[in-house]
């Protein structure tokens, strides 16, 4: 029974789709057989990987019913990593889901299928805490939020461990926080260092021990259709997703 | 008459905030009498400029018919720029407004009544293409695009300027693109270099002179509640928005 975890913060540009696709790509690496499942209609985590959605078969089809998960799994260059991809159209679904009854569980229902297939099931979330995010929130059993070593980081992290507090009173139950990843840190400025220690002063055992540091190759990465432990397996960025990989693997096999 | 520009681009994190704090900011320290409304719930604006929402008066309720805009304006620290915050609530907004008749025009008919006491009005919109930044680009007269030098960049263009043509041709006629502003960019990477090439050769004339390198003092000046320009006037990020402003002068006095 794999379990399935949902990468999420509302703040914009901190590393979400970066965390998914190394993250996966690590745990694939490690053996394990991994879903990553693109719920962002910017497609970021479809594209890094070096896809397309070629047929109608994307999770916004999931969502809305017509087809199901099965049906849109891709498997990537990534041996054990499979993918369901994101189009524009997903943009949509932030309307479209508001008038279902079922609107929160879309995809939860969904993914009861396919879950026995794989150990791990990452799902990327779009910047925003609409009903997409709500969706990877009730289908996951926990979440790692990347938080960006910059001034805002603080300010919407309260927003969003508000909101998963308040789904798992209403929704999800078993919704846990699996972590706090530290993402784009630069040992060379203050604000960098500043915001790390007062994230660790504040939250401390929730913060993973694994820091993601700016490292160039991770943003080089897709432009090659590859995570970065594929594409600079020597690079400080892949050393630092390895380790979370295994930091994710010790805290699930504890499940 | 006032010109409005909306900075606008649904990719998280490339650069909007501080690009419509230090815009603001440059052409207030230009003489300009300027007008900066946060419209993403993060109030990443708000907070960037050391604000904080103390009554009920924020954008959300102007959106909603509460009040008028005029209430909600605020003071702030630089002289000639006002501003109009945000709080949480607004989340809510993208629900709320997709079911009223004028759900597209609710800030462009309140704005009406504001933009002659100003020179500039500059939006400052959240990271998607929802209810209010379709609002924001129905206000505007202008777009103004910040666009990171990664390779995600490219991505989302499209389907932005896709939506501003939509917005153009049914719903704002008016509405121009202002300019591509390339941002983070930092020189010793050949992943900026390049993205900023291939910009440039899709777009020519469309991308502004001015270039925001990827300098700390940006990320450091809203901690301080301040713009880069008044935090540290000597620094890089500094003379580029400057020169954003002025750049954005010489584009609007030929209007
Ligand atoms: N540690 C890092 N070092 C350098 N660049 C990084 C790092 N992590 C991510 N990037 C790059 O920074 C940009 C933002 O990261 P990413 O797209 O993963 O963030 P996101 O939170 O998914 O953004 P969005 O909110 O738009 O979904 C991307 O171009 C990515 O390649
Ligand atoms: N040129 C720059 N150099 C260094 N840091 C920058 C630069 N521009 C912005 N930043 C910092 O990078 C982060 C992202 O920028 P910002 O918040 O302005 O982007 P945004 O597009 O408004 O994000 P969102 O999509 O969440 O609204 C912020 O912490 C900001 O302070
Ligand atoms: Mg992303
Ligand atoms: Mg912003």
């Amino acid at each position: 029974m794999g379990l399935t975890i949902a990468v999420a913060n509302q703040k914009g540009g901190v590393g979400k789709t970066a965390t998914a696709i190394n993250l996966s790509a690590a745990l694939a690496l490690e053996g394990k057989r991994v879903l990553l499942i693109d719920l962002d209609a910017q497609g970021s985590a479809t594209s890094g990987l070096g896809m397309r959605c070629e047929t109608d078969a994307s999770v916004y089809d999931v969502l809305l019913g017509r087809i199901r998960l099965e049906e849109a799994i891709l498997t990537t260059a990534t041996p054990g990593l499979d993918l369901v991809p994101a189009t524009r159209e997903l943009a949509g679904a932030e309307v479209e889901l508001v008038t279902m009854d079922d609107r929160h569980q879309r995809l939860r229902d969904q993914l009861a299928s396919v879950t026995d297939l794989y150990d791990c099931v990452i799902i990327d979330s779009p910047p925003a805490l609409g009903m997409l995010t709500l969706n990877a929130l009730c289908a996951a059993d926990g979440v790692l939020v990347p938080l960006q070593c910059e001034f805002y980081a603080l300010e919407g992290l309260g927003a969003l461990l508000g909101t998963i507090e308040r789904i798992r009173m209403a929704l999800n139950p078993s919704l846990e926080i699996y972590g706090i990843l530290l993402t784009m840190y630069d040992a060379r400025t203050s604000l960098s260092r500043h915001v790390a220690r007062e994230v660790r002063d504040h939250f401390g055992g929730k913060v993973l021990n694994a820091m993601i540091p700016r490292n160039v190759r991770i943003g080089e990465s897709p432009s090659h259709g590859l995570s970065v432990i594929a594409y600079d397996p020597a690079s400080a960025g892949a050393a630092a997703y390895r380790q979370v990989g295994r930091e994710m693997l010790s805290l699930l096999s504890g499940r």
